[in-house]
């Protein structure tokens, strides 16, 4: 995955991201595809989350998920999530839950709640870094004021680091795929690189959620693991998103 | 242009948008979760679409399961504990994910183990 939140000079807040999903979960020679990728994208969906006739907020789900990888409280937050890998992972927190300690919240659940219950950026932002979580998680937040953007790295019980947007540093977008910031990415699934570059040319005064779109269109950080883009703008509550494809050459992550 | 070996990195791509060409592969629907429904009953217009799909998803991730475990024996453990999982799940979303096994005809095991994929797959 790679989640963005850029700032534009006009103080304008964009969140775009590519979902992958299916590694290593069965390869289709004959179509070069991951086969519970391709299964998935027929399942992608937007949902307008409704109470008393009101939009509550808006996502992109696969049908039948109930949990939140991507969403939008328009003219609020934008919250999306990144799969992070640790050795204090999910299954240890599955065996706490199952033996009965059941204080943790399991990950999408937690970005659920927290689209429909939490009435700003800041109160996001606590909720995502101080809930104990059964699995580590990168969440990635947009908010709906100069500055609202961050990188929260969550291990199961803490908040490991918070990276937040700095415009005096020069720093007008947060740019996640699924490895700690302040380390290098695998050299094999070396995502970040090619995005940073991407976004460093397209320059502030050009972001937007089209430049955006052609930044999470470009190889590898478009790849076959890539089930949907979707685009959000928290000041217009929108959010599009679109079925990808990757066309040979591509990496297969 | 593109390296034409791994990681196949791209120039910068440009005037992608709106999406077309051969890395669009389509749109995506919109529908209507309605919070002041029952929770078991929130999901049902957008399973009633989207059955078929998720059906074949559900497959796809048994087939792969029994090819991991030839005996079945994995699949038998989702479909006989996970359903008691159901229960201790948080509410509204334990509610919801049986109203989306009723309207899908998915066992309840199996549409748990996609809803707590993510700790599952840290695996």
């Amino acid at each position: 995955c790679t989640s963005i939140v850029a700032e534009d000079e006009k103080g304008n807040l964009f969140h775009a991201r590519n979902l992958d999903f299916g590694l290593f979960m069965g390869w289709d020679i004959k179509n070069k595809s991951w086969i519970i990728t391709e299964k998935l994208k027929p399942l992608v969906v937007n949902l307008d989350f409704r109470r008393n006739n009101q939009t509550v907020f808006k996502s992109t789900n696969f049908a039948g998920y109930v949990g939140m990888l991507t969403g939008i409280k328009p003219r609020t937050f934008t919250l999306t999530m990144n799969e992070r890998f640790s050795l204090d992972g999910g299954y240890i927190g599955i065996l706490e839950w199952i033996f009965g300690k059941r204080d943790g919240i399991w990950m999408s659940f937690l970005t659920r709640s927290v689209l429909e219950n939490a009435n700003s950026y800041e109160e996001a932002k606590t909720l995502l870094a101080q809930t104990k979580l059964l699995a580590p998680a990168y969440f990635i937040l947009g908010g709906n004021q100069t500055g609202q953007g961050c990188i929260i790295t969550r291990s199961r019980l803490l908040s490991i680091d918070v990276f937040d947007i700095n415009l005096k540093l020069g720093r007008w977008f947060v740019l996640e795929t699924n490895y700690d910031h302040w380390k290098e990415p695998l050299f094999l699934d070396d995502r970040r690189t090619p995005a940073i570059k991407c976004m460093n040319q397209t320059t502030q005064s050009n972001i937007s959620l089209k430049t955006l779109y052609d930044v999470l269109s470009t190889k590898p950080v478009l790849n076959k693991l890539t089930a949907y883009t979707t685009l959000m703008q928290v000041s217009e509550g929108t959010l599009e998103s679109y079925i990808r494809d990757c066309p040979n050459p591509c990496m297969p992550w | 242009s593109a390296q034409f070996i791994p990681p196949y990195t791209e120039d910068c791509r440009t005037d992608m948008y709106p999406p077309k060409g051969p890395t669009f592969k389509g749109a995506v629907s919109w529908y209507t979760v309605d919070l002041d429904l029952p929770p078991g009953k929130r999901w049902a217009a957008v399973i009633s679409d989207k059955k078929a799909e998720l059906v074949s998803m559900v497959q796809a991730i048994k087939d792969l399961a029994n090819a991991l475990v030839p005996s079945g024996r994995l699949i038998e453990l989702v479909d006989v504990s996970l359903p008691l999982m159901a229960n201790t799940l948080p509410q509204p979303f334990g509610e919801e994910i049986k109203g989306i096994s009723a309207v899908s005809g998915v066992p309840l095991g199996e549409v748990v183990l996609f809803n707590i994929f993510y700790e599952v797959f840290t695996v």
